[in-house]
């Protein structure tokens, strides 16, 4: 692609990531996955798609459809929630500082 | 089938950084965006619509089926927690902040950039961070559409525009949509610039004494001070109308202030009265009358309209020459929304011209087009010139799957000579030639194979 693209895919690269959800101790359940953009790294912000929540809601996915609801806190979800955040080597993010050994990834189900 | 976990595979050579991890802030969402889903996906097509990131005829649950639908436009803000080197150093990464394109900034037709990881946690290494081009199909509010092919997996990705360089505009709400069981070839977008309105607003009523966090979310380009900024975006962009004749409805584009040319299945009776809407000036409507229309076995599906008072501010597009297979091209039209939504504007590239006599008779392009996009112009992206008007799409009558990726247009240069000499002399006589076209011409639009001159007996 050309120049006029050059911010774009610069800005795509250092915002993209990737989101995962499970359920703490229950791998067998899988894992719910979404993209998302780091809107921020100090401190480290992420907006990403609801839909992987929605298995983890304590008053099911009928809260997302209540009158008036905008938005819901953070402890809507169960306490077994477990979150995970993964992007791609960035200028501001040297490869020998990056941990290798953390948590690896659950493949979506099929 | 979707992608099935087998071996590790290699990674391409950007090594990831380790999975993170998050809390959930907030769950959110933009009651104008679901305002909008409501309007134009939950009328009385309903149960045509769906969103889903399986295909239909997939062995799905009601229950996913409702959750999916009741999580359409739904966002959630995280905080990625430090990691052990931030936490012994006490600082985390820095860099430079997202710019966000306000609401409305981006116009129609404008290109956009996709990003987002197809099959979402599944191989980031050969996955993370896909790009997709195309443009902005349409907007209603914060509700956007792009042609830019997205996959299961990449919700919530980020949409970013050209013009401003780089801004973060939208967000992937639905990498698919079908309408009637077909894939409409369009996704759906929530902007951004609203979500994160929202964000700041919740996390001030959820959390008091997060007014650090709110202060982090990225502002948008031109604010506080400036103007938003505003780009006009390709005047070719508001050239189609829609036209109405009876029950049916299709697309036209104005070839002169007051004669308009659409399709013979949009408006097939002389005579006939026909209501033309512009976007531009909003709303605006005009009676006028079918002056012509080609008869059934003609394969130039083509009708003209002369409106009863000039249509004011809608351009009048400067037809072409000759084409150049390969070069970008944009349908503009009102199919998928008709009049519930202005125009689409749909991209790709001349995929086709075909020849009779060396004489252009059919165009294909690589523009998604779906019904209600009939008699539309098929312009240049480059130049705005006219290429031709849109005929079809494609439908394969043995499975009955519709093909909105390839489709078919006459080409101007059929319809400009006669075009002219009617305008100039009100004189029909050169769009009835068009009813008897050569059998040549008849045997390419019925796609049928060319005619082979039989052999001749020897007896």
């Amino acid at each position: 692609m050309g120049r006029p693209w050059g911010p774009a895919m610069k800005a795509a690269e250092q915002t993209g990531c990737v989101v995962s959800a499970s359920r703490a101790g229950r791998p067998e359940e899988g894992s719910w996955s979404c993209s998302g953009v780091i809107l921020s790294r100090s401190p480290g912000l992420v907006l990403c798609h609801g839909g992987i929540f929605t298995p983890f809601l304590r008053a099911g996915s009928g809260a997302l459809t209540a009158p008036g609801a905008a938005f819901l806190p953070g402890d809507s979800c169960g306490d077994d929630l477990r979150l995970h955040v993964q992007w791609g080597p960035t200028a501001v993010s040297p490869a020998g500082r990056a941990e290798r050994n953390g948590v690896g990834l659950c493949t979506p189900q099929c | 089938a979707g992608p099935e976990p087998g071996p590790p595979a290699l990674p391409r050579g950007r090594p990831l950084q380790a999975p993170r991890p998050a809390r959930l802030l907030l769950l959110l969402s933009c009651p104008a965006f679901r305002a909008h889903v409501a309007r134009l996906f939950r009328g009385e097509a309903a149960e045509q619509w769906r969103f889903e990131s399986w295909a239909p005829g997939d062995e799905v649950s009601e229950d996913e089926e409702e959750d999916q639908l009741r999580a359409l436009g739904w966002f959630a803000l995280l905080r990625v927690l430090p990691g052990e080197a931030e936490a012994r150093e006490g600082a985390e990464e820095r860099g430079a902040p997202v710019a966000v394109a306000p609401l409305g900034a981006v116009p129609k037709g404008a290109p956009l950039l996709a990003c987002g990881s197809p099959f979402g946690a599944f191989c980031p290494d050969i996955f993370l961070n896909t790009l997709s081009r195309g443009v902005l199909s349409n907007a209603a509010g914060p509700l956007l559409l792009t042609d830019a092919r997205c996959l299961p997996g990449t919700e919530g990705g980020g949409v970013f525009a050209a013009r401003p360089p780089g801004a973060l505009v939208a967000l992937v709400a639905a990498p698919l949509c079908w309408k009637a069981r077909e894939w409409v070839g369009l996704t759906l977008l929530c902007a951004v610039a609203p979500l994160l309105r929202a964000a700041r607003a919740a996390l001030g009523h959820l959390h008091p004494d997060s007014a650090d966090l709110a202060a982090r979310l990225p502002q948008e380009v031109g604010a506080p001070r400036d103007l938003p900024f505003q780009d006009p975006g390709p005047p070719w962009a508001t050239a189609a109308v829609l036209v109405e004749c009876g029950t049916v409805w299709g697309s036209g584009v104005a070839v002169a202030p007051h004669l308009v040319v659409t399709c013979r299945h949009v408006a097939p009776r002389e005579g006939a009265r026909v209501l033309v809407r512009s976007s531009i000036p909003k709303s605006a409507a005009i009676w006028g009358r079918v002056v012509f229309a080609t008869q059934a076995v003609s394969p130039y599906d083509i009708a003209v309209v002369r409106l009863q008072e000039d249509l004011a501010g809608v351009p009048v597009p400067v037809p072409v020459d000759r084409f150049q297979e390969g070069e970008a091209v944009s349908v503009v039209g009102f199919g998928v929304f008709g009049q519930a939504c202005g125009p689409s504007v749909t991209s790709g590239i001349l995929s086709a011209v075909v020849h009779v006599d060396d004489t252009p008779v059919m165009l294909q392009s690589t523009c998604a087009v779906h019904g209600g996009s009939s008699g539309g112009p098929l312009f240049s992206t480059c130049s705005g010139a006219l290429l031709g008007i849109v005929a079809s799409n494609t439908r394969d009558n043995n499975t009955g799957a519709t093909y909105p990726h390839l489709n078919f247009s006459i080409p101007i240069t059929v319809l400009r000579p006669a075009l002219q000499r009617y305008c100039r002399t009100g004189d029909l006589g050169g769009l009835r030639k068009l009813d008897h076209a050569a059998q040549p011409v008849q045997v390419v639009w019925r796609l049928q194979r060319p005619l082979v001159e039989p052999p001749r007996s020897k007896l």
